[in-house]
């Protein structure tokens, strides 16, 4: 990626090196490489930029980009009301803050919020969740250490249904996806929301930790099997981490990656966008 | 796994003369693939597959009827070893009253919990240990440690203002005058590049001078798990890492990297989110993780 403007096996080999060193894996990395050794058989490009620009685009591939039905930009309309969002993840991936950041992006765009504290196991998790919405001057709804999270997802819904909210927000606690009880909890929170309205949830973002390896494929690929998991947040890219899974867990799964998170503040959420993130992936 | 894996490579060498440089390059690619699936860093990766190369190009192994089992075997003792030989156990002068540990790391990694953890085991083992709230940044820190500590009757010290040193030196003098005979400091979760963070860190623990500065990691970490323990061994000279949410599945590579780059020993790893689930490291278990 230095200087160079063919594709020769010291060009391949660091690339190996960039994407690996980037969390993508073994597999998707030798996938990258070979395509674009196909693509680029017996070509010399005009400059090194052309050639960066071929092996972004053969990256940019991978990624899915999300669906007109689960739109990204906070001011678009919504396909129902109340349209719910539920907030799933393993331990510590940033789940609750990054409920407070899309409950403020969307109060922001003139949306009419409510948060769902359905993390009713963790120490302080609802005093989080409080404070939080407290800064987005939003409501919370919760039921505090103990309570069920089926019953605190029930009577969000309920109420921003008769108060006519736009967006419902549910945090929930967080379970390693090998867990079976605690991921037939999840099961059984869908469940409970639909029956309050079918189509809820909405939305199933899964909250990714970027500093995290492999395992986040299996993380999505089970939570995907126990909710129907609809959109990714990468958090924590504002260390030093890539969050190249993502480009496994899209192209395996059709997940695509809503926004990611840059910080602690509650205006530390970015809309993903492919190409920066292709750039930096391959700095 | 790789077991099988290398078990498939050399019955397809079965039928050549003799183990080799070249056919030994198929095993080794192998190997390293493995280990990067497994999350351990790449250059570590390929280090550790240049050292397994050379054992494996040994006599006995080209001499042996079965060289797959041979490798894997040669595999597994580099990781063992790596993984750091025998439990190191904390180093709390008995003498000094009170032992101060300190725990840093980055965010979510499993600080607080570990920090509550760590208290009911010492309090178990007859300690009178005392909770320090040094985390004045994140919404409900000290509201978390608080409860944690109520769970399992420990004091939590902490502070109104947003300082981390006050509350640090006012939880070291409140177990001077309370006779606790071990203080536990747990701090905000912060990034490597963040210098006002880390500076804040280095502060801390040149004030409290901690007996133990524990490096709380999550074993899901990828690749920049060596770079992050590098920048706060670097700046902390921390005495032991914490491995946490074993209870996952996550193949851990990370910890094998970070044994390799900053060679401290790891003392406890988390396996739950119970107050109750903390266990002694064992190193040679780690090592069968990380292969699989
Ligand atoms: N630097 C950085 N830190 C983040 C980001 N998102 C969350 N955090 C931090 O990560 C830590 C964990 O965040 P939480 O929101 O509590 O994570 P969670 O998934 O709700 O955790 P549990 O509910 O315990 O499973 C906190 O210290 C957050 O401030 C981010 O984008 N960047
Ligand atoms: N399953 C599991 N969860 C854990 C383990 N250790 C901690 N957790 C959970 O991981 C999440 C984060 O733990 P915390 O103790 O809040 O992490 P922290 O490092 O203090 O986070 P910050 O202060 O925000 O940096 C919580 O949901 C914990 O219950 C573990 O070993 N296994
Ligand atoms: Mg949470
Ligand atoms: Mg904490």
């Amino acid at each position: 990626s230095k200087g160079k403007t063919e594709v020769d096996d010291e060009f391949l080999e660091e690339l190996e090196n960039i994407l690996v060193a980037a969390d993508v894996g073994v597999e998707t990395t030798l996938d990258i490489v070979d395509a674009i050794t196909e693509r680029s058989k017996g070509k010399t490009y005009r400059s090194e930029e052309e050639l960066n620009e071929m092996v972004m685009e053969e990256i940019r591939k991978l990624l899915v980009e999300s669906s007109h039905d689960h739109p990204v930009d906070f001011d678009a309309p919504l396909s129902a009301k109340p349209y719910v969002i539920m907030i799933v993840g393993v331990n510590g991936a940033g789940k609750t803050t990054s409920v407070a950041k899309l409950a403020h992006n969307y109060d922001k765009a003139g949306k009419k919020v409510v948060i769902a504290a359905a993390d009713t196991f963790r120490a302080a998790a609802y005093e989080q969740l409080k404070i939080w919405a407290d800064r987005a001057g939003v409501p919370i709804i919760g039921q505090g250490q103990g309570a069920d999270p089926a019953s605190v997802v029930f009577d969000s819904v309920s109420s921003a249904v008769s108060k006519g909210t736009d967006v419902v927000l549910v945090d929930t606690a967080g379970r390693l996806h090998n867990k079976s009880h605690l991921m037939e909890e999840l099961a059984k929170i869908m469940r409970v929301a639909k029956k309050k309205i079918p189509e809820a949830p909405h939305e199933v973002l899964l909250v990714l930790d970027g500093t995290t390896g492999q395992n986040a494929v299996q993380q999505a690929r089970e939570f995907t099997k126990f909710v129907n998991v609809t959109g990714l947040v990468v958090t924590k890219l504002d260390g030093t981490s890539k969050g190249g899974i993502v480009l496994s867990i899209s192209r395996e799964l059709n997940l695509p990656v809503k926004y990611i998170g840059v910080g602690e503040k509650i205006d530390d959420l970015q809309l993903f966008d492919r190409s920066s993130f292709v750039e930096a992936l391959l700095e | 796994n790789l077991s099988d894996k290398l078990e498939l490579t050399f019955k397809k060498l079965a039928g050549q003369a003799t183990i080799n440089e070249v056919n030994i390059g198929i095993a080794m690619r192998d190997i390293k693939r493995a280990l990067l699936s497994a999350d351990v860093n790449y250059k570590v990766a390929k280090k550790l597959v240049e050292d397994i190369r050379e054992k494996s190009l040994g006599e006995s192994v080209i001499k042996s009827v079965s060289p797959a089992q041979m490798i894997v075997k040669i595999v597994n003792d580099e990781l063992t070893e790596i993984m750091g030989g025998e439990n190191q156990p904390l180093n709390l002068p008995p003498k000094k009253i009170p032992a101060i540990v300190m725990v840093a790391g980055l965010q979510g990694s499993g600080k607080t919990t570990f920090c509550a953890k760590l208290a009911k085991r010492l309090k178990k083992n007859g300690k009178n240990p005392i909770l320090v709230a040094a985390d004045v940044y994140r919404p409900a820190a000290i509201e978390q440690l608080r409860t944690l500590g109520e769970q399992i009757d420990v004091p939590v010290f902490s502070v109104e203002e947003p300082d981390a040193m006050k509350a640090a030196l006012g939880g070291l003098e409140a177990a001077k005058s309370g006779a606790k005979d071990v203080v536990i400091v747990d701090t905000a979760g912060r990034l490597q590049i963040d210098e006002v963070m880390m500076a804040e860190a280095e502060a801390l623990k040149n004030r409290l001078s901690p007996d133990e500065l524990l490096f709380v990691v999550d074993s899901m970490m990828g690749q920049e798990a060596v770079n992050t323990a590098k920048a706060f061994n670097d700046r902390l000279d921390f005495d032991g890492v914490v491995l946490t949410k074993l209870d996952g599945d996550a193949r851990g590579g990370a910890a094998l990297s970070i044994r390799q780059v900053v060679e401290k020993p790891i003392k406890f790893m988390s396996v739950g989110e119970k107050v109750d689930d903390l266990d002694v490291f064992y190193p040679d278990r780690m090592a069968q993780r990380i292969l699989g």
